[in-house]
């Protein structure tokens, strides 16, 4: 898991 | 992007709006708990960094964060500007230190990574699943709320309940999980569980919202 990248929700 | 999603984001994005209308049509802010309000800001500016590196990743993401971060400080100007005179803090005493403390040991605790992004949003996740809880404390204090008051924590409350169906849909379909919204976000609709069993049973047969 790539962290930081996958916040793609709010 | 799945429909729960698209219908929790709307929600949220309704919640707002009713609040500012209540206080609108109200022309007071009696009711709302400051101190939620200024948790929420809090949570929108630590988990909302990324606008300034992820701006064109998508526009979407980009504008529902902007308009969330300027619609909450809006209304926190309002309540203590225009609408200050309503302002009770007498009722509204939550003890917040010990929210945002709690939020910011889980998110030193259990952060996907140690970056200071990371840890920031750890705590947004964990400070918003109960920035509700100074709020929902005023309504017990006061036992009874206005109707539009009731839609808008309805709205608020409604927005993460349908993100778990999302979270259920994106772990089954997509293989993506995320354990730290996922958990926070069920605490913070179990938080909302009398609330959303009073509204249901007295607002929407039409009586006033009372606390039994």
């Amino acid at each position: 898991r790539e962290a930081g990248k996958t916040h793609d929700e709010l | 992007m799945n429909l729960f999603r698209i219908l929790g984001d709307l929600s949220h994005l309704v919640s707002i709006f009713i609040l500012l209308q209540k206080m609108r049509s109200t022309r007071s802010c009696a009711g709302i708990s400051l101190r939620t309000q200024i948790l929420y800001l809090m949570v929108y500016c630590t988990r909302y960094l990324d606008i300034f590196w992820t701006f064109n990743a998508s526009l979407y993401n980009s504008s529902m964060k902007l308009v969330f971060i300027l619609s909450t400080a809006y209304t926190i100007y309002l309540m203590r500007t225009v609408y200050k005179t309503a302002l009770d803090p007498q009722i509204d005493t939550f003890a917040t230190y010990y929210l945002v403390g709690g939020a910011g040991l889980l998110a030193v605790l259990f952060p996907y990574k140690y970056t200071v992004y990371e840890v920031l949003w750890s705590f947004s996740i964990w400070l918003e699943s109960v920035a509700i809880l100074p709020q929902l404390f005023m309504l017990q204090r006061t036992g009874e709320a206005e109707t539009i008051t009731t839609h808008y924590l309805f709205a608020l409350g409604a927005y993460r309940a349908l993100y778990i169906p999302n979270w259920l849909y994106r772990w089954f379909l997509e293989g993506h999980f995320d354990p730290i919204a996922t958990v926070a976000g069920i605490i913070q609709t179990l938080l909302y569980s009398d609330f959303f069993y009073i509204y249901y049973t007295k607002v929407l047969k039409g009586k006033k919202f009372e606390l039994p």
